[in-house]
């Protein structure tokens, strides 16, 4: 899914593609949380290739949608207080985390569980704008990203998840 | 050849600063 604004993402950059996306489906339900997802993966992206002409032009372009975006949410704290955005995503992925972790111990497994194990996951990456992660959210990064891929392999194979 | 090299390199470089000053830029903002 290519983002709103921006070029295609070039195939060197792959690797933000799904914060990217992540973005993309928050844009609506959360823009706190769809901003910090698209600067994650600005930074991550300008530390993979950000020479390349087709990296470059990708990564400028995100760079003055983000511009763009924090001058339009000029009202909202948490895009322009970091800690304030911190707190606001460590919430954020707590409630996603929790919601997959509610399910998995009740024993629904579902393809939506698997997508917010996954989603939380990736949220607490983005937590690493903001320094270090904490004990806890490290683990519950490991955590959500490992139980994301042990439930959809068990469903892709017809097994029950334990 | 040489020359051509620094040139390139230095306008890289140069671009590379000036996304990295966007992006302290945007978080001080």
């Amino acid at each position: 899914m290519a983002t709103p604004g921006l070029p295609p993402l070039p195939p060197a950059l792959k690797a933000i593609q799904h914060y990217l996306k992540t973005a993309t489906e928050h844009e609506q339900r959360d823009q706190v949380v769809a901003y910090y997802c698209q600067l994650y993966a600005m930074q991550k992206g300008m530390t993979i290739d950000r020479k390349s002409p087709d990296c470059k032009h990708f990564l400028v372009s995100l760079m003055d949608l983000l511009e763009k975006k924090k001058q339009q949410l000029i009202d909202n704290e948490a895009v322009h207080n970091e800690m304030v955005g911190q707190a606001h995503v460590e919430n954020y992925a707590l409630k996603v985390f929790l919601f997959a972790d509610n399910e998995d111990r009740a024993g629904r497994f579902s393809k939506n569980v698997v997508k917010s194990f996954y989603t939380a996951g990736m949220l607490f990456d983005v937590l690493t704008n903001f320094g270090e992660l904490s004990d806890d959210v490290e683990k519950n990064r490991k955590y959500a990203k490992w139980k994301a891929a042990y439930i959809h392999r068990c469903l892709k194979n017809g097994e029950t998840p334990t | 050849g040489s020359t051509i090299g620094t040139a390139s390199s230095t306008q890289a470089s140069t671009e590379q600063d000036e996304l990295s000053q966007r992006l302290a830029k945007l978080r001080q903002m």
